[in-house]
């Protein structure tokens, strides 16, 4: 699974995603990917999310739209609302990751698997800065 | 102004030391791609909607990535893919689920999310929408990676995906 989230000079922020699934789905398997609210998740001046891992469980979470009521409703930052999704999915057995910038372009990235391909780059830091584990 | 773009190319990477350096340097090369074409956007004073789109785009015509070229394979040998795209301005999005022949699934999205009254199109009928918006297409072929082909030949072995109790439900 691919996905990328962005702050444009405008302040508006979008999420996407897009992924082949798993390896040997059957019966017409979806994960969260196209899930709203599971996989993607947007809304000005909060946050953006795009996640990664098992869906099933990014679904049950709801967990793109937790990150982001995380920060809206109990005012947590960025990271702690990343954190505190990944361990809600860590909970009910899932894994994964995901990718979340704030209403201000502020990024985290929030995990519970081995690694996450992962990269970052803002007008702030205009190093390209990329990750594995 | 401020601009800000974060990525993601997949979680559940190999163990450190069964990554090879080689390996390590081109997926770096690959995330640096995807970063490279969404700042380019950002910093020109284009959308997030634009900028996310682009950085995808590149990821997924990059065949290390488990999306577009290089996704993986269904039980029956085939490539099945979803994508979908939000907008935070509007509170908009478009989704697909299922689609086997446009080359960019992100960009279906996002044609479900501005050219169709839906969110949510699947499978025979997000083809056919494709084909009518004129999205570019593809043979299935177009997806076959030999690394990909061989992972499922190895699931269909030992059918791992029943054995892990995380991949219970795929």
């Amino acid at each position: 699974t691919v996905g990328a989230v962005a702050l444009d000079q405008s302040g508006h922020v979008a999420a996407a995603t897009s992924t082949g699934g798993m390896t040997g789905k059957r019966w017409g398997r979806v994960g969260d990917s196209p899930i709203i609210g599971a996989g993607t998740y947007a809304r000005d001046g909060v946050c953006a999310v795009s996640a990664t891992g098992s869906g099933e469980y990014f679904i049950r979470e709801s967990a793109a739209r937790q990150v982001c009521d995380r920060i809206a409703w109990k005012g947590e930052t960025v990271q702690q609302a990343a954190d505190g999704t990944m361990a809600s999915i860590t909970k009910i057995g899932g894994d994964g990751g995901l990718i979340a910038i704030d209403g201000q372009g502020r990024a985290a990235f929030g995990m519970n698997d081995l690694g996450m391909y992962r990269g970052a780059i803002s007008s702030a830091q205009p190093t390209a800065r990329t990750a594995i584990y | 102004g401020k601009w800000s773009l974060a990525i993601h190319g997949g979680a559940g990477v190999l163990e450190r030391g069964d990554l090879t350096p080689e390996k390590e340097k081109a997926y770096r090369a690959g995330l640096d791609a995807a970063l490279e074409a969404g700042a380019k956007v950002l910093k020109s004073g284009g959308s997030s909607l634009d900028a996310v789109e682009a950085t995808v785009r590149v990821l997924e015509d990059n065949p290390l990535f488990n999306s577009g070229k290089g996704a993986v394979f269904t039980a029956e040998g085939k490539n099945e893919l979803d994508a979908s795209i939000m907008d935070g301005a509007t509170l908009k999005a478009g989704a697909v689920a299922g689609v086997t022949r446009t080359r960019n699934p992100i960009s279906l999205a996002r044609a479900v999310m501005e050219k169709s009254p839906h969110v949510l199109l699947a499978r025979d009928g997000a083809d056919q929408f494709s084909k009518e918006k004129g999205l570019e297409q593809v043979d299935p072929k177009y997806f076959f990676t030999q690394e990909r082909w061989d992972q499922l030949l190895a699931w269909r072995k030992d059918h791992r995906a029943s054995l892990d109790p995380t991949h219970l439900f795929g």
